[in-house]
C-alpha cells in the first residue's frame, strides 16, 4: 500500500544519507521519486556526491565509488528491515586499501544483527572475520571445506 | 532467525556430504580461484528456493547435480540443508529450529522438505517469509553483482524498497 | 609503431594539461578509488575515434569536458593529442612521427587534427589502420570488461577473429 | 574473405590451446566453428578444461577462471596480429596470487612486441611493471599524474 511504501522509502533514503557519509567520509547522497508519475509507480533515482566532487548520476563513479555506493544502499536496507543472514561474493574486488578498511569496519557494526558470510581473495577483509573456512581443491574437481585458524 | 549451519552433498563441485556451522559475526571463505566458493553461495541461494538456472550460472537446473570429475563418474542427485535457529512459528511465541532441504535428482524430478517431511515449494517459502529471509531481501549478493542495486532501472529500484516495505 | 606520449587537458577530471610518457615494455597506473585512473582509459579511447558516450561512460558526448570541481568551474573544451612514432606511411617506407589530437567545446562542435592540421575523423582512422591500431583490435580493455569477450555471443566472437584476419 | 578468415581462425585456435596450457599450468581449450552453418555465417564456440576439471562450456567457469581464460584468448589474438599497444584496466581484480603472478609473466613475454599499460591496485602486479605512475587528487576532484618510484 502507498503508506507503507512511503514508509519505507523515506526511512532508506534517510538512512542512505547517513551510511553513505559515514562509507565516503564526508559527501552526500539521496534518493529521489521520478519526478510527475503516481508514488505508487515511480521508479528511484539514485542522486550521489563523493566528497570534493560534483552531484551526479551514480552512473558517473568510479569502479570502486560505484561498489561503496552500492554498499550503502545494501546497508541502508538492512537498517530498515535486517536480513537475518547475508551472503557477499567478493564485494571488496574493486577497492582500494582505504575503501576495504571502511567497509570491514561498517561490516562490524551490522553483524551485530546480521551473520554475514564474506567471499574473498582481499587479506585485510579476513582478518576482521570471526571464522576463516578454507576451500580447497586437493583432489582435482572436488570442494573440500577446512577450518583456518585465524 | 539464525542460521546454524548448511549441509551440501553431490551439489556443483562438492562431491562429498560438507557441512559448514556458522558463527554469529562474520565468516570468510578464501580459497583459490575455480575451488568451490562462489559454489557455496549457489548452495544457499538454490535452498532459498530459486527456480532459475541462469542465477544459479547454469543452463539446466541439473547443472547443479554433481557432474563428475578427473577421477569421479557424475552423482545423480544433489541435495542442500539449511538449519535455521529461533524461527518464530507457533502462535504461543516460541521460537523453534526448523532444517529445510532441497533434492534434485538426474531425473529432473526434485524434492523438498521441512523437517525431514515432505513439502512443496510454498512451504520453505512461507518459513523463510516468516524468518524475514527471502529472495528478493538481498540476503546473498552473487559474484561481480553487488553493482545490480545501481544499475537496475528506477522501476526495478523500487521492488527493491517495496520488498522491504 | 610506437606510443610516445598522451597529452590530456580539460577531459574528465584532467583539467590542466596533463602529460603521460609510455616507455616501452609494462607501465602501470595506480591511485586510489575515483582519482582519475579509467579516465586516462577514456582519454585514449577517445583520441581513437571513440563514437559512442556510453564506451566513456557517459550519456552525452560532453560529458567528457571537464565539468568542475568543488573549486573549479566547468570547462569549455576538452583535448587530448596521441604522439605515435615509427608510422609507416610514405612509399619509400620511411617512418614518421605523428600527432593525432580531438577536440571537443560545449557547443557539440568537435574537432580533429593529423599533426596539427585539421582533418577528418576518417582521416584518422586511415592512420590507424596503417599503423594496426583500431577500436575492435582490442587495444583497450575497459574496466570490468575483460569477461566480454568470452561473454559475447558465438557470432560477435567471429567478428573479433574477422578484425584480426 | 573465406580463406583469410580460416587462415586467421586456425591460428588464433592453435595459439588459444598453447597460451591456455601454459596459463592454467594444464588442461585444454578450443575453438569451434558452429557445426551446420557456412563458415562464412556460423560463431564462434569456446570449449575449456582446466586442469583435472570436465570440458565444459565458458560460462561453467569461476570468476577467476574467466578472467584467465579471457587473457588467453587475448593474447592468442595478439600472437596472430599484434596491437602496438594495448591498455588493460583492472583485468587482475578477481585473480587469487597464483593467477596474478601467471598473467604478469605472461604479459612480460608479450611486452616485447606490445606496450602495455596495466592500471591495477594490485601490488603483486605493479611489481611486475617497467614504470609506475599515480594518479592523486590532493586537490579534490582534480586528477593529477605523479611519476613513482620503482
Ligand atoms: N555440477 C558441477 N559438477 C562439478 N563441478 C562443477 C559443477 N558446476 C560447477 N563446477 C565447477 O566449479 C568450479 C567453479 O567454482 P566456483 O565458481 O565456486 O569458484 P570460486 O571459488 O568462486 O572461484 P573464483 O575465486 O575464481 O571466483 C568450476 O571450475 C566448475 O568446473
Ligand atoms: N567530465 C568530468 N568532469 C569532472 N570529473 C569527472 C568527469 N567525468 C568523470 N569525472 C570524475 O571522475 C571520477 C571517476 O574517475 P575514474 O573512473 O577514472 O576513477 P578510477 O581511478 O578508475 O577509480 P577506481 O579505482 O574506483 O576504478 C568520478 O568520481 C567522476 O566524478
Ligand atoms: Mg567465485
Ligand atoms: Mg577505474
Amino acid at each position: 500500500s502507498r503508506e507503507r511504501f512511503l514508509e519505507a522509502f523515506e526511512a532508506i533514503r534517510s538512512s542512505f544519507q547517513d551510511v553513505f557519509r559515514s562509507l565516503f567520509h564526508g559527501g552526500r547522497a539521496d534518493l529521489r521519486l521520478e519526478e510527475g508519475e503516481d508514488v505508487l509507480e515511480s521508479g528511484i533515482e539514485i542522486l550521489v556526491q563523493p566528497p570534493g566532487k560534483r552531484l551526479g548520476n551514480v552512473h558517473l563513479l568510479s569502479g570502486g565509488e560505484k561498489a561503496m555506493a552500492a554498499i550503502a544502499l545494501l546497508f541502508s536496507i538492512f537498517r530498515w528491515h535486517p536480513s537475518p543472514f547475508c551472503l557477499l561474493d567478493e564485494v571488496d574486488a574493486a577497492l582500494d586499501d582505504v575503501n576495504v578498511n571502511r567497509f570491514t569496519k561498517m561490516l562490524r557494526d551490522f553483524a551485530a544483527q546480521t551473520q554475514f558470510i564474506m567471499i574473498t581473495h582481499n587479506k585485510r577483509s579476513m582478518e576482521s572475520a570471526d571464522l576463516l573456512y578454507g576451500v580447497t581443491m586437493e583432489e582435482p574437481g572436488v570442494s573440500k571445506l577446512v577450518s583456518l585458524r585465524l | 532467525v539464525k542460521l546454524a549451519k548448511i549441509r551440501i552433498s553431490g551439489f556443483k563441485s562438492f562431491s562429498h556430504d560438507t557441512e559448514v556451522v556458522f558463527p554469529d559475526g562474520i565468516t570468510a571463505v578464501v580459497g583459490p580461484n575455480g575451488c568451490g566458493k562462489s559454489n557455496l553461495g549457489d548452495a544457499l541461494n538454490w535452498v532459498l528456493g530459486e527456480q532459475s538456472p541462469r542465477m544459479l550460472r547454469g543452463s539446466s537446473m541439473q547443472d547443479v547435480i554433481f557432474g563428475g570429475s578427473e577421477s569421479r563418474k557424475p552423482q545423480g542427485m544433489a541435495e542442500v540443508s539449511l538449519h535455521l535457529s529461533g524461527v518464530n512459528g507457533s502462535p504461543d511465541g516460541a521460537t523453534r529450529d526448523v532444517v529445510l532441504t532441497r533434492r534434485l535428482f538426474r531425473s529432473g524430478e526434485s524434492e523438498y522438505l521441512v523437517n525431514g517431511a515432505r513439502a512443496r515449494l510454498k512451504d520453505i517459502q512461507d518459513v523463510l517469509r516468516e524468518a524475514r529471509i527471502g529472495a528478493q531481501t538481498y540476503a546473498t549478493i552473487e559474484q561481480g553483482r553487488i553493482e545490480q542495486i545501481l544499475n537496475a532501472k528506477p522501476k526495478e529500484r523500487r521492488l527493491i524498497i517495496e520488498e522491504a516495505a
